[in-house]
């Protein structure tokens, strides 16, 4: 029960929360209950699914203050679906953080006491390698780092897998990866084809087979605060991020 | 002498690195001496100018050790324009710069002693709001923040324009919002539209007049290590940030 993916690179604009957010609310659909947790201080993933903190306590109660994860919880539009919340606050986290016993092992201490409630528990990360990132990777059985379909992220990516390493040696030996997944490809450009031979090239046995094709569809759902597949469950982006959920879950099956 | 002009944005992927890269490059070759400091740990805008460290000393050394600036800046393949690069070694300062004395003001002297020799100074900025980002609002004279034409980046405008606002208040009387400016802009889709309006209805006497529309060409460059007016200049992003560099000449000329 409760298997935790997070999803990071720090890398910025390459799809970590429409992943995050359609991931979740893909698998919430098969019938299976799922926690999505925004560690992000942008909160996108909290006003991507719709919600309004209005005062409720966020993550950062629970990371930075004691407060239990189940007290921050709150539910979506989605019948399995829930959230943990982020706000602004959360930006101070990363220097309070720093002079705290255990700082990297917050998030999975929170989290530990709700696993067992859940079958996935998705974590959204802010585009950084900083305490919060590396609380979701100790918190993590398992990464999924989106690419986008452009030169500078396709950069990014050893250093991150270096990371991932390292994190894997010494804090959470458990941390698996779950794969690397194409974001934003446009079929129409040569650049697109190119990030994705290359990535096929150097990281093709953790190359995700569902590939995310840049669709203005999926750009415009956040606005209304609502998973793709409630804004236009026709569209490319979520054939892709229904895809995206079988295959996670025909991995789950599979270890 | 030294207009000091730092490119800043917490949401990630909205073009900081492109337009810092194509600015600095389109203000080069209007005869003025320019100097393009990297403070992302990410080295983007580094490998954007084709520039390989090597093992040579990186904005780092002088941030988090006392190195002089003039130590570390590297010449470019354009005659006016000087780079003072950055890599993954800076990931580190953030958590090292906590404790240390003036901890928000250590470019901003590392910068005086070599401010007189250029006519601007632009600064790349990570997608967050950091130490590293401190750094560079406190040594700027100005900011320009890139606003990507979708929903999510429009979300943190709020929160960057308050920060900026407090670190006028604080920090850096002297600093200014040079304006907002719109990237990836795409005429074909009612997002961006919609996006600009809201940014004219809400900011409409900070936004630039300069639009830079979406452009492939404008991803195809990073990888060849060249500005867009050296990889493509009859493009439309070519002309865009050549629009962008003359109306900031104007407003300094102006102010
Ligand atoms: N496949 C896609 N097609 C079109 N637009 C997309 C796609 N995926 C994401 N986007 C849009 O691209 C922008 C960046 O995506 P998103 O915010 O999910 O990235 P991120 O990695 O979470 O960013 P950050 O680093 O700031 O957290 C958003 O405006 C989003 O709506
Ligand atoms: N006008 C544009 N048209 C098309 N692609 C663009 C444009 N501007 C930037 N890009 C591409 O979009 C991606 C994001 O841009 P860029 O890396 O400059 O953003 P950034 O804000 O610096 O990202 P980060 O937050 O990671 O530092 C890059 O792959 C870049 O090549
Ligand atoms: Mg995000
Ligand atoms: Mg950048």
């Amino acid at each position: 029960m409760g298997k935790i993916i997070c999803i990071a690179n720090q890398k910025g604009g390459v799809g970590k929360t429409t992943t995050a957010v359609n991931l979740a609310a893909s698998l919430s659909i098969a019938d299976l209950k799922i926690l999505l947790v925004d560690s992000d201080p942008q909160g996108n993933a909290t006003s991507g699914m719709g919600i309004s903190i209005n005062g409720s306590p966020t993550i950062y109660s629970s990371l930075v203050g004691d407060e239990p994860l189940s007290n921050i919880i709150m539910d979506t539009e989605l019948d399995n679906l829930f959230i943990c919340p982020s706000n602004m606050d959360l930006s101070g986290a990363e220097i309070e953080l720093v002079g705290m016993e255990k700082r990297e092992f917050r998030l999975k201490n929170s989290i530990s006491f709700v696993k067992n409630n859940y079958d996935f528990i998705i974590i959204d990360c802010p585009p950084s390698l900083g305490l919060l990132t590396l609380n979701s990777l100790v918190a993590a059985d398992s990464i999924i780092i989106p690419l986008q379909s452009e030169y500078y992220a396709l950069e990014g990516l050893g250093h991150l897998l270096k990371t991932v390493q390292l994190v894997k040696n010494s804090l959470n030996r458990n941390l698996s990866i779950e794969g690397i997944l194409l974001t934003m490809f446009d079929s129409r450009t040569a650049l697109s084809s190119d990030i994705y031979d290359e990535a096929k090239k150097h990281f093709c046995n953790i190359l995700l087979k569902t590939v995310i094709p840049r669709n203005v569809r999926l750009s415009e759902a956040p606005s209304y605060g609502k998973p793709i597949i409630f804004y236009d469950n026709t569209s490319k982006g979520a054939h892709a991020y229904l895809d995206l959920a079988k295959e996670i879950i025909f991995n789950a099956k599979k270890s």
